[in-house]
């Protein structure tokens, strides 16, 4: 992040919630918590315009009510964890 | 919209509802539901869907609460209320609701809560092939919206079921690429069934249910070579049409799968005295509260605990009475074999247990054909003198083999680890260290690392084990007295 830029806090919840719907990497957590603040601003950068709601890049009120909200547990994104279909590595 | 990749190979397809009286709900209102919900992907496409009894449909449905089997807990009411898996084998096309959400049906006066027909209708959009679209309003929207009564399907999912599986012949929607779409599946041919009482020991894959009395029509309608692999052998009939034998395997079909009992052990020892199981005449009995563990798994929804010779099953009421018990009296082990490394229980239901330098498959009690196998047909090095633990990680539900300072994870599509494997468990896995005893995933989905008499829990998130110190085993597991 740009020095000028203000941290992102996510926590646990938010990160898990990322994670689950395919904003961020499913590998990371096996490689460590060692997760780029870029990587968290783009993640809900991502959720933020897939849901239609203002993309800030921040975790504000909308983004938490959407987090909040009532939703079908399979991922966001193309994710192989629902399918059985083999992926060219 | 946005197509995930698969689609049914042909367009009448099967389903079945697999839980009685979901969320307290009246089934058949459910059924109602359901049917209306693929009515709406059916009116908008070529498909058709035909209800039927089986657990041999194409999409199955389920009703859950928390950890059910497949790695995707539902969380209790609210925020998840269900999940698809896309067209494929195994669970491809099936549809789990949790089942602690405030369902209500469409005719239903009470609407507070989350309208089944609304969600069934995304869920099954999955089933078909759809995944989430970005388009608010659209039946893809992961988010839940509520449907209105007369609900029709939107452009945007109509494209998208189109695309794949062509538009309904009276009704052409728009500018749909043209494209070859699946055809139908053929009449399956008529056959002359054999009623017998033969105890069969193979699969039936052309069987009929002659003498179930259910409100379902009737379904002889058999597998068909032009669809996906069959569902695998786990899948067990409707509870309630399960013949009342709960002390015997189910030996006509193997593809119920027999609950872990000790009635259940192999035919083949049947000569042996009864069980007693804490007479042994080796004097090597573990004691439970002063122990380390080989390995500890769930098989079935119990705990496992092995160490040495021995086994103890943890159930829902806790620790189970007449045990320790010898492993071979529960599987089909070698009568000579003193302990086992790892033992897990794989997607498929069957359980792995690795000993030295072999690995051993089990169907319920039964050793698969073939096995033993040596550990390298697994891609495990020829060098590796044995498994410390093995689990399939509720993280992400894929599986990992332990082994002195290294870890593996485990494709079990293919069944082959993965390329980039083995990796250094201390830079992943925190805290742990190397040569663990056991790792298993426990029923709240979280993972536990055992060495020597203690445990550590793991935390997923932040790749480290919760806390440093390590806990009692005994206390914990066994409930032994602290001291």
């Amino acid at each position: 992040a740009s020095p000028s830029s203000s941290m992102i806090y996510a926590d646990d919840k938010v990160q898990s919630y990322l994670t689950k719907f395919g904003y961020l990497p499913e590998s990371n957590p096996e490689t460590g918590n060692l997760r780029t603040e870029d990587q968290l601003r783009d993640a809900i950068r991502n959720l933020q315009r897939f849901s239609g709601i203002p993309v800030t890049g921040e975790i504000d009120d909308a983004t938490r009510k959407l987090m909040k909200a009532r939703r079908c547990g399979l991922s966001d994104r193309q994710n192989p964890r629902y399918s059985r279909t083999r992926r060219k590595r | 919209f946005t197509i995930h990749g698969q689609r049914w190979p042909y367009r009448n397809l099967t389903w079945s509802l697999r839980t009685n009286q979901p969320s307290g709900l009246e089934t058949g209102g459910v059924r109602l539901e359901l049917s209306k919900a693929l009515d709406l992907w059916a009116r908008n496409s070529k498909l058709t869907f035909q209800e039927v009894n089986s657990d041999r449909a194409d999409i199955l449905v389920y009703f859950h609460r928390g950890s059910h089997g497949d790695g995707y807990p539902f969380d209790g009411r609210g925020q998840i209320l269900a999940h698809a898996f896309f067209p494929g084998k195994d669970r491809g096309g099936d549809a789990h609701f949790d089942e602690e959400e405030i369902w209500y049906l469409q005719d239903s006066s009470n609407e507070e809560g989350t309208s089944l027909f609304a969600v069934a209708a995304h869920e099954f959009g999955h089933s078909l092939g759809l995944a989430h679209s970005s388009v608010q309003g659209a039946l893809m929207y992961p988010w839940y919206q509520g449907l209105s009564p007369n609900y029709e399907l939107p452009e945007d999912d109509r494209h998208g079921i189109q695309q794949m599986y062509g538009a309904p012949e009276e009704k052409l929607w728009g500018n749909i690429p043209g494209g070859v779409f699946p055809p139908e599946r053929p009449t399956p041919p008529t056959t002359t069934t054999t009623t017998t009482t033969t105890l069969a020991t193979t699969y039936r894959p052309w069987r009929t249910r002659p003498t179930r009395p259910n409100h379902y029509p009737d379904y002889g309608r058999p597998r068909r070579p032009d669809r996906y692999p069959s569902k695998p052998d786990y899948r067990t009939e409707r509870p309630d049409y399960r013949p009342q034998r709960p002390h015997k395997p189910h030996r006509h079909h193997t593809t119920t799968l027999p609950a872990i009992t000790t009635t259940t052990v192999r035919p083949t020892i049947s000569q042996r005295p009864r069980f007693r199981w804490t007479q042994s005449p080796r004097n090597d009995v573990p004691d439970k509260c002063d122990t380390s563990y080989d390995a500890i798994s769930i098989i079935r929804r119990e705990v496992f605990i092995f160490k040495g010779r021995y086994l103890w099953r943890i159930g829902d009421k806790g620790l189970y009475e007449g045990y320790p018990a010898e492993i071979t009296r529960l599987f089909n082990l070698p009568e000579d074999i003193d302990h086992v490394d790892a033992v897990y229980e794989r997607p498929d239901k069957k359980i792995v247990f690795f000993i030295g330098k072999k690995y051993y498959v089990f169907s319920a009690n039964n050793l698969e054909s073939g096995y033993p196998k040596p550990l390298t047909n697994l891609g495990l090095p020829a060098s590796l003198e044995k498994i410390d633990g093995a689990m399939v990680w509720g993280h992400n539900s894929r599986t990992y083999f332990f082994s002195g300072s290294m870890y593996w994870r485990f494709d079990e599509c293919v069944n082959y680890v993965e390329l980039d494997y083995p990796r250094d468990i201390s830079s992943n896995f925190g805290g742990v260290g190397n040569d663990i005893d056991a790792v298993f995933q426990w029923k709240d989905g979280k993972t536990y690392f055992f060495k020597g008499k203690g445990f550590w829990l793991f935390d997923d998130l932040r790749m480290k084990v919760a806390h440093e110190k390590q806990k009692l085993s005994a206390p914990f597991w066994m409930g032994c007295p602290r001291k």
